[in-house]
């Protein structure tokens, strides 16, 4: 922390003088930049990058009014994860999911769960359609409407207990790691995971495996399975819906 | 396989810190300029600055397209404090007292110099993601010719 700040952060103590509080906003304002550029990635083309940026603002002022610096933790770590929490806050509160479209994706979650207790392993489009009393190609096109691609998606879904969420992207890019300070609920959710992951599609796996454990984007991955780049959409779609429903058993 | 996860998780590690660092100091670079602006014009008002946070922060994103997306975590990466500390020192050095008591010459100075190290830092970035990409690519032919696969990772 440079001198400047660190006396900011003194006179705040002291006294919630709000001009301090706003040159103390300003400082770490580029924080808002990173998480946001990052809760913006594979969003849809509709959603504005600016008002991510404002969302996140909000979160950073309640992380300056709130953070106790006698806690220990750096106020860096404390605030990209209010910032990032109040994006997505914000982003639900505006519906940016439109209904129809959450509404659709729960029936077809309902659809696989059922399907999976059923024969223990992932359902087939045609076996999820036939569920759905859908035709496959309309399945399909419900489910490459869905970009589960962006933080914001794949976080929202999975309020778990008293408010806290499990971060699925880092809990699959975890997933090969063995975390020296994990905790007993993220052992358990990866124990979950990997006992999904085994029963989902070759394809689905394979899809899995080259997005989250190799970092490529979809359309590269597409590219290497040789599919279009909707069918690539649906098929991540679709297993990351059969991974989250066996989480929030 | 494992040998090239190993070497691609390191460059990862750092490209992490790497990006971070980067972002934050593009903010900090962006806000000092539009202040830098604001002194030349004559006036020097906070509100109206964090009023315009979001079009100063959001300047370089252009709509996102699905397809293009990669898996990100958005976290403080450790590999970032050995960065931050290095900018930490060019600001000190830079020796201003406060925001509002620094002169017009000192602070395009102390942009310039930021923004030498933003492009260190870019050009570090794009090297690691030479070499991420490199290994990665190495892996996905194991994929296709099946030396590698995700049941592998579990
Ligand atoms: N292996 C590999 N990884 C890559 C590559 N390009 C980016 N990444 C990584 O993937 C993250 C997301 O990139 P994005 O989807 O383009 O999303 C980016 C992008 O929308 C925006 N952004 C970052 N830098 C720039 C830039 O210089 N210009 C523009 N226009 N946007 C940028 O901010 C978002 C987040 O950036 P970061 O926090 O740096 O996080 C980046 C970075 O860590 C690549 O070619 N190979
Ligand atoms: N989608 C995506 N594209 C990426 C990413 N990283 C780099 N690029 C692309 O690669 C170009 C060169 O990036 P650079 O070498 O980091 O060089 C960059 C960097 O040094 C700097 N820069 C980028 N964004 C910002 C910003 O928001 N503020 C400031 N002050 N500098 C920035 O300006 C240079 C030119 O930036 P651009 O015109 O945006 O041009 C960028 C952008 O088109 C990424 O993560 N995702």
């Amino acid at each position: 922390m440079d001198r400047e700040v660190r006396a900011l952060w003194g006179r705040y103590a002291d006294a919630r003088d709000p001009e301090v509080r706003e040159q103390l906003i300003l400082h770490y304002a580029p924080l808002v930049k990173y998480v946001a550029g990052r809760v913006g990635v594979g969003m849809p083309s509709s959603v504005d990058h600016a008002d991510l940026v404002s969302y996140g603002v909000f979160g950073l002022m309640d992380a300056i009014e709130k953070f106790d610096p006698g806690r220990g933790v750096k106020f860096e770590t404390y605030a990209v994860t209010r910032i990032r929490g109040s994006i997505i806050d914000e982003l639900r509160a505006v519906d940016w999911v439109p209904r129809s479209v959450r509404s659709q994706a729960r029936k077809i979650e309902a659809a696989i769960q059922h399907l999976v207790h059923l024969r223990g392993r992932s359902p087939t489009d045609e076996e999820l359609a036939e569920e759905l009393d859908l035709e496959v190609s309309e399945l399909q096109d419900a489910l490459a409407r869905m970009a589960m691609t962006s933080v914001a998606a794949l976080d929202e879904t999975l309020h778990v207990g008293d408010g806290d969420r499990i971060p699925l992207v880092e809990t699959l890019q975890d997933l090969t790691a063995v975390l020296p300070e994990e905790s007993v609920d993220d052992a358990a959710t990866k124990a979950l995971l990997r006992e999904m992951i085994v029963r989902l599609t070759e394809r689905e796996q394979m899809v899995l495996g080259l997005y989250y454990f190799e970092g490529m984007t979809l359309a590269q991955v597409g590219e290497v399975l040789g599919v279009t780049e909707s069918r690539i959409c649906q098929i991540h779609t679709k297993a990351v819906m059969a991974l989250r429903v066996k989480l929030l058993e | 396989n494992e040998q090239v996860r190993r070497a691609r998780a390191e460059c990862e590690r750092e490209e992490a810190g790497v990006s971070y660092a980067r972002r934050v100091l593009q903010g900090r670079i962006d806000l000092l300029r539009v202040e830098l602006e604001r002194r030349h014009e004559g006036g020097h008002d906070l509100t109206t600055l964090l009023a315009d946070l979001p079009r100063i922060l959001a300047s370089d994103q252009y709509p996102s397209d699905p397809l293009q997306a990669r898996a990100v975590n958005v976290s403080v990466p450790e590999a970032a404090e050995v960065l931050e500390a290095e900018i930490d020192e060019i600001v000190d050095r830079a020796g201003l007292d406060d925001l509002g008591g620094r002169d017009a010459d000192d602070l395009a100075q102390l942009i310039e110099e930021l923004a030498t190290y933003e492009r260190y830092l870019s050009g570090l970035r794009r090297q690691l993601f030479e070499r991420i990409d490199m290994l990665r690519d190495e892996l996905v032919q194991r994929y296709k010719d099946g030396r590698a696969s995700v049941g592998d990772l579990l």
